[in-house]
């Protein structure tokens, strides 16, 4: 086992005690930095970390991260342990990150879906459903993306418990997703909210369940053509962008949607690396470097949120 | 633990919006049992599905019939999954 958070292996999957262990080492060694918030517990009773980067103050402007809601989608969960890493180690360091920290925190949620993607270690390492049963159905789990009062309901998710897009009974009936939406309006001060996922290589924003476009759209666009132009100048990886009910397809109950009709505006999904060989089964070797071209987009956006409050 | 043995991931490129709403069928052709990696969007968007091994020879006679064009993104994914566990066992034992 790794003794300090330098010698974890960002460069391979863990299962998920290895990543909650990597994360109370992160906390132990930056107490003045980075704590540790249980929001909730899982269906099956695992703790909901969130780590929290903060430099001090009260309720400052936050920006919310999350990995790892489609627990199949591991090279998402591993860019999520190298970012918090890198937060720790490029505060006092990067000027734009230092500025962003001393007047904003950070919170950043690795293993969103965590029944799931011990799942996925155990069992079914093509899961990416939640795991709490569905009366009257033999089919397990919701997917955690299409349980948000957004739309819900609506087309774009299926009301099948055996379907992948299933949206759950109603809005927020998974404990993944209603610790979440507790602790956002609890918080309220929340200005950026990105949620990551994995494969397409994509940089979406609302809306999913309406063809009405946000009322920031433009902002939106052009916010997203900066973070996809940074991420490309590292490797050249090329992402498309735009909402996304234009960019994919109409899905209801989105995480983003519900979290721009909270009234936070910088919200953003991400679809990570396609390299056209592996989709979900994208080889270790490419986690660091995904995780390097999506930390540059991250950049723009969480410095655009510091750069432009509202 | 459930395995994928003979299950191959196909990337499908639909030509025209004629052949994208045939693809979109597939979704609702439960027997198959397919599992969208990459769902439907546009005709320059590829469209990746995971089939099961007893799904595989109707469902390329099925694209092939209706001459949509495929290509083989994974040929076997338990292959796949086998060196992504032996990979992270031997990361796992690495000092």
């Amino acid at each position: 086992e790794p003794r300090n958070s330098d010698s974890f292996d960002f460069a391979n999957y863990h299962p998920i005690n290895e990543i909650y262990a990597f994360q109370d080492m992160l906390v132990a060694e930056n107490p003045n930095l980075v704590s540790k918030i249980v929001i909730g517990q899982s269906y099956q009773g695992r703790d909901l970390n969130v780590l929290k980067f903060s430099t001090g103050g009260t309720n400052r402007p936050a920006i919310w991260i999350d990995t790892g809601i489609h627990s199949r989608e591991w090279v998402t969960q591993a860019s999520g342990t190298w970012f918090a890493k890198k937060i720790v180690t490029e505060y006092g360091r990067d000027p734009a990150l230092t500025a962003i920290l001393d007047k904003m925190d950070i919170f950043l949620e690795i293993v969103t879906n965590p029944d799931g993607y011990y799942y996925t270690h155990n069992s079914n390492r093509m899961w990416r459903k939640t795991r709490k049963p569905n009366s009257g159905s033999n089919c397990v789990g919701v997917d955690p993306n299409r349980n948000w009062d957004a739309g819900f309901g609506g087309p774009g998710a299926s009301g099948n418990p055996c379907s992948e897009t299933y949206r759950g009974p109603r809005a927020h009936s998974e404990s993944e997703v209603k610790s979440i939406v507790d602790f956002v309006k609890s918080h309220r001060n929340f200005k950026a909210f990105i949620s990551i996922h994995s494969y397409s290589q994509m940089l979406l924003y609302p809306y999913g369940y309406t063809r009405t476009p946000v009322k920031d759209q433009a902002e939106l666009h052009s916010l997203a053509k900066k973070a996809i132009t940074d991420l490309a100048s590292l490797y050249g990886t090329r992402y498309r962008y735009g909402s996304i009910i234009n960019t994919i397809y109409q899905a209801s109950g989105g995480t983003i949607d519900w979290t721009y009709n909270q009234g936070i505006k910088y919200s953003y999904t991400f679809e990570l690396r396609d390299t056209g060989r592996y989709g979900f089964v994208l080889p270790a070797n490419q986690i660091i470097p995904t995780a390097k071209e999506t930390w540059l987009a991250l950049m723009a956006i969480m410095d655009h949120t510091f750069k432009n409050p509202y | 633990k459930e395995t994928f043995e003979g299950h191959q991931v196909l990337r499908i490129v639909a030509k025209d919006e004629g052949q994208l709403s045939l693809i979109k069928a597939l979704e609702d052709m439960s027997e198959f049992e397919l599992d969208f990696w990459r769902g439907v969007t546009d005709v320059s968007t590829p469209v990746d599905i995971r089939v099961p091994f007893h799904s595989l020879q109707s469902v390329k006679i099925h694209l092939e019939g209706q001459d949509i064009e495929y290509s083989v993104m994974i040929e076997d994914l338990q292959a796949m999954l086998d060196k992504e566990q032996e990979e992270m066992v031997s990361a796992a034992r690495r000092p």
